[in-house]
């Protein structure tokens, strides 16, 4: 327990109190931050002011009491982001226990909102009562009367009549410790960055934390401050000594600059605010809590946070206005056919996330701890939505969202010819829709997609200007039984398609299919902040599969069709021996995993 | 998703306009069917294989 004993050394009294309860030492706490304000500003405060609400809350979905049988589930939303507990057994009287932790900020939200669904596999879950805390209120009573009650039972609302009372829902709230919290915290981080396991860091590991926390020191002066940080000299930092170099570097001259999860800029002076946004983070991260969150509201709860980790989140929030505003992050394409660039949107906390995850050893370290298997269980399980019935009512939702993107016109098939959402993502286009260039001549090659392209007269190329993954090799890419020395030293031709897009893609050249192969992979996301980070190999560990198509004019021509988080299916209308003219259709993308 | 195309070395020329944006690190917006290169075998027709010259 090092950092926050030492955060006001003037106050003897309170270093006595470490052996005192939790939830005393949070009052104390709270206490130092008001006498500061009293010393400071000369004005008393009867009741605790904004600037004392800050800390890790955590608070319980414990259990309910409904009126009628059912499953039920329940979302915790507070401020931009929503968490959900497990789906209860059929009954009136679920039971989740589920506790989630959340930042208290002074200038952060007050008041948390628990819904709770009633849940229906066939159907949408339906929501049937709900309940606001003011957590501020609650807190201070809390701390104004040394025997509050740790549990609080609540009136559930109906949502369509809120004088109606529907059912009751125990929740229970407390503050977690904030010496317990700076405690964890050195020790996570240390475990994240300890690649070897020997519970120290070593100069390489120190700069790589250094480096993860969005510091640009230079390197000799990473060394400067780890020699000071390893007081006893013996050449590594222990978890006590990281715990150190936090609480006074931080204070100094600050050491964390953004959040190597979800890449905030943290520009509050505060340490201990600091930390509790980056444990939070890890918690989110490694999938430790027990509700599941990230979501912005609670109708988005019912997907997962790696949502957030790929551009198919705007598929899932295309009805919630993501990509506007502000905090939109660019991605700049030149359009061929106006000739001029045109911005794609991206949300900024996304771009952020997959900056924080792709582009960082660290996220990707991440990734080892089960995320890649949730990329595949949340694609599978799209597949699965996206094949059913119902969700072919989403199909207006998308035309709208993407309307200026989406030409109907050009579809092969009116709207109510699709019975699914993937029938309408596969959708055909009518003949001519796509016009091929010079259809005559087999000697000029044509776009395969409609897409994001990018060309390159050789592979170093492609890593100069595009490709960062260390590890990428066209032997990588296309296998070792297929790949010959003439591919290693060929021509790339990337297409990238975005959600919006025709999911059909064709054949670039004219020839004979000589084999597929199937080459099972993870399904990271295919954008460009994954494909431009030096940590991630996004075109040699996704799935894919590998077809060679045999041409006259261009020798073998190796195509490689390649799964993305939540489109990972891939499905081939040609087979093995069969004779492409360059424009047919080849294949298709659906939903799937 | 992406498809990624890789082409025997010297098989075939990229157009220009698509090389030189991707040398900015820009991505092209492109359609099925738009032109994407050209043979090199057929760029070159009309120069002497040397290979199969014979000095007579």
């Amino acid at each position: 327990g090092q950092g926050s004993s030492r955060e006001d050394s003037s106050s003897a009294s309170e270093s006595s109190s470490a052996s005192s309860s939790r939830r005393s030492r949070m009052k104390q706490r709270l206490h130092r931050r008001r006498h500061r304000s009293r010393s400071n500003s000369s004005s008393h405060h009867k009741h605790l002011a904004a600037e004392d609400f800050v800390g890790i809350a955590l608070l319980s979905l414990l259990r309910a009491e409904m009126k009628f049988k059912d499953k039920w589930l329940a979302c915790l939303s507070f401020g931009e982001q929503t968490f959900r507990t497990h789906t209860s057994d059929q009954t009136d009287k679920p039971v989740w226990n589920a506790e989630k932790k959340l930042l208290l900020d002074k200038n952060g939200p007050r008041v948390a909102r628990i819904s709770v669904f009633e849940t229906n596999k066939m159907h949408k879950n339906t929501l049937i009562g709900y309940c606001e805390i003011d957590l501020l209120e609650f807190l201070t009573r809390e701390l104004e009367s040394d025997s509050s009650p740790e549990c609080e039972t609540l009136n559930l609302l109906d949502p369509s009549s809120p004088d109606k009372v529907v059912g009751e829902i125990s929740v229970s709230i407390s503050v977690e410790d904030p010496i317990e919290t700076e405690k964890s915290f050195a020790r996570r981080i240390l475990s994240i960055v300890d690649y070897n396991e020997d519970g120290h860091l070593s100069l390489s590991e120190f700069s790589d934390l250094i480096t993860a926390f969005g510091n640009q020191v230079a390197a000799n002066k990473k060394e400067e401050m780890f020699k000071a940080a390893d007081k006893n000299g013996d050449g590594v930092v222990s978890m006590d000594e990281l715990a150190d170099l936090l609480a006074i570097q931080q204070e100094k001259e600050p050491l964390i600059n953004c959040c190597p999860v979800c890449g905030e800029t943290l520009e509050v002076p505060d340490k201990l605010n600091h930390m509790i946004h980056l444990s939070l983070c890890f918690d989110e991260g490694t999938g430790k809590q027990v509700m599941t969150g990230g979501f912005l509201t609670d109708k988005q709860a019912n997907y997962g946070w790696m949502f957030k980790l790929s551009e198919w989140a705007h598929f899932s929030s295309y009805d919630v206005g993501l990509n506007s505003g502000s905090s939109g992050s660019h991605i700049l394409v030149f359009d061929r056919r106006t000739k001029r660039l045109v911005e794609e949107l991206i949300d900024g906390k996304i771009a952020l996330s997959m900056r924080a995850i792709y582009q960082s050893k660290l996220g990707l370290g991440l990734m080892d701890t089960g995320a890649k298997e949730l990329l595949q269980s949340i694609s599978e399980k799209q597949g699965r939505k996206m094949n059913s019935v119902e969700s072919a009512k989403d199909i207006p939702t998308f035309i709208e969202f993407f309307k200026d993107q989406l030409n109907l016109a050009e579809v092969k098939h009116p709207l109510e010819h699709f019975k699914t959402f993937n029938q309408f993502f596969v959708r055909e286009l009518k003949p001519g829709a796509r016009p091929v260039a010079c259809p005559e001549r087999d000697d000029v090659a044509v776009c395969g997609a409609d897409c994001r392209l990018t060309a390159f007269r050789s592979v170093d190329d492609s890593l100069r200007f595009w490709i960062k993954g260390r590890k990428f090799s066209v032997q990588g890419l296309l296998g070792k039984d297929i790949c010959s020395s003439t591919f290693i030293d060929g021509t790339l031709v990337i297409f990238r398609l975005a959600p919006q897009d025709y999911h059909r893609f064709h054949s670039p050249v004219s020839g004979t299919v000589e084999q597929f192969v199937k080459v099972p992979g993870c399904l990271y996301t295919v954008n460009p902040i994954a494909v431009n980070s030096k940590y991630c190999n996004v075109f040699t560990e996704n799935k894919r599969v590998v077809s060679i198509i045999s041409t006259a004019e261009f020798g073998k021509v190796a195509f490689v069709a390649i799964g993305a988080t939540m489109v990972g299916s891939i499905t081939f209308l040609k087979k093995e021996g069969d004779h492409v003219k360059k424009g047919d259709e080849f294949g298709y993308f659906s939903f799937g995993g | 998703s992406t498809v990624i195309c890789v082409f025997e070395k010297d098989a075939i020329e990229i157009d220009e306009d698509l090389l030189a944006n991707s040398a900015r690190s820009l991505e092209t917006l492109v359609y099925v069917g738009m032109k994407l290169g050209v043979s090199k075998k057929q760029a070159n027709v009309g120069l002497p294989n040397l290979q199969n010259c014979v000095l007579q």
